[in-house]
């Protein structure tokens, strides 16, 4: 039964939507991440940030413009870095609020209900992209213009060491999935369309609209992919995975706000982890 | 909620098309 509906238009219309959405809304796809990351458009190479030195030659102009407020310059290495990854989060919860916009029937849910799913899902939706823009070694940031190497944010100091390893360690198995950004635009926005966060008023109508984007997704990833039959229940209980990934996340920033008092935590940040968990 | 900071207040302005310029600085 599943078989004959790959055909089906509907279906299709749905994929495609939803995809162009998801090339219209994010900046970075992960098709230009791997020609960045395997050196195929080497017109303009990423700045590689491997240490101290080229870290401030990155933050003056290099691949940051400088920075004018909200973080004083001088700032320790960690909680700099720690910092960046504020403000890249800052970024990408508009760029995925804009993409939630498009997903057919989102913004018919009531506002408070588009908050809600934004404000529990844009973590696991931003740890299921990351891996698009890294690989073993490092990170793409800024576009495409830098790549931070995995073995300078192990070198920072505790426990700014922690934030990104275990992101690392996640993307590694999850880009053995293959997954490209047709495939990826579904599941992002499974991850927001999501009916069991916290405070949801109508439960059942965006329990609708998820398992809709559920099967897409799964007859998308048989005509996709072919050859890997179990990839749809694999990327289910990545989902799994990415709730404790963002729980632990949660968990890091909490003791980074305990120990690190002279930390300046971006409002977001504030926000995010004082009534989340 | 129209004074709540952070996530909410981003997602907020966001949905509603308008952006939050302290945002702009981080880029």
């Amino acid at each position: 039964d599943i078989q004959n509906h790959v055909g089906s238009t509907d279906f299709k219309l749905l994929a495609k939507h939803v995809y162009n959405a998801y090339l219209k809304s994010l900046n970075m796809t992960k098709k230009k991440a791997r020609s960045i990351l395997t050196g195929k458009n080497s017109s303009n190479p990423p700045f590689v940030i491997h240490d101290m030195d080229t870290l401030w030659q990155a933050e003056n102009g290099i691949v940051w413009n400088q920075l004018t407020h909200g973080a004083p310059p001088n700032k320790e290495i960690g909680v700099h870095v720690f910092y960046r990854c504020q403000c890249t989060t800052v970024e990408t919860v508009r760029e995925l609020t804009e993409f939630a916009k498009n997903i057919p029937g989102f913004v018919e849910l009531y506002l408070n209900d588009q908050v809600t799913l934004l404000k529990y899902g844009v973590h696991e939706a931003i740890f299921a992209m990351l891996p698009s823009f890294m690989n073993k070694d490092g990170l793409l940031v800024a576009n495409g213009k830098g790549f931070v190497t995995r073995e300078f944010l192990r070198s920072l100091r505790c426990p700014f060491n922690e934030i990104m390893e275990p992101k690392f360690e996640f993307a590694v198995k999850f880009n053995a999935l293959e997954l490209d950004d047709s495939d990826l635009s579904l599941f992002v926005a499974a991850i927001i369309l999501c009916g069991d966060r916290p405070g949801l008023m109508s439960v059942k109508q965006v329990e609708e609209i998820q398992d809709n984007i559920l099967q897409v997704l799964n007859l998308h990833l048989l005509a996709n992919h072919p050859d890997s039959q179990y990839l749809f229940p694999k990327l289910l209980q990545k989902m799994a995975d990415l709730r404790q990934l963002v729980t632990e996340n949660a968990q890091l920033v909490q003791k980074i706000k305990k120990t690190e008092s002279e930390t300046s935590l971006h409002p977001l940040l504030q926000e995010i982890y004082k009534d989340m968990y | 909620s129209s004074n709540t900071i952070g996530l909410e207040a981003i997602i907020r302005k966001a949905l509603m098309g308008k952006y939050d310029e302290q945002g702009e600085d981080c880029s």
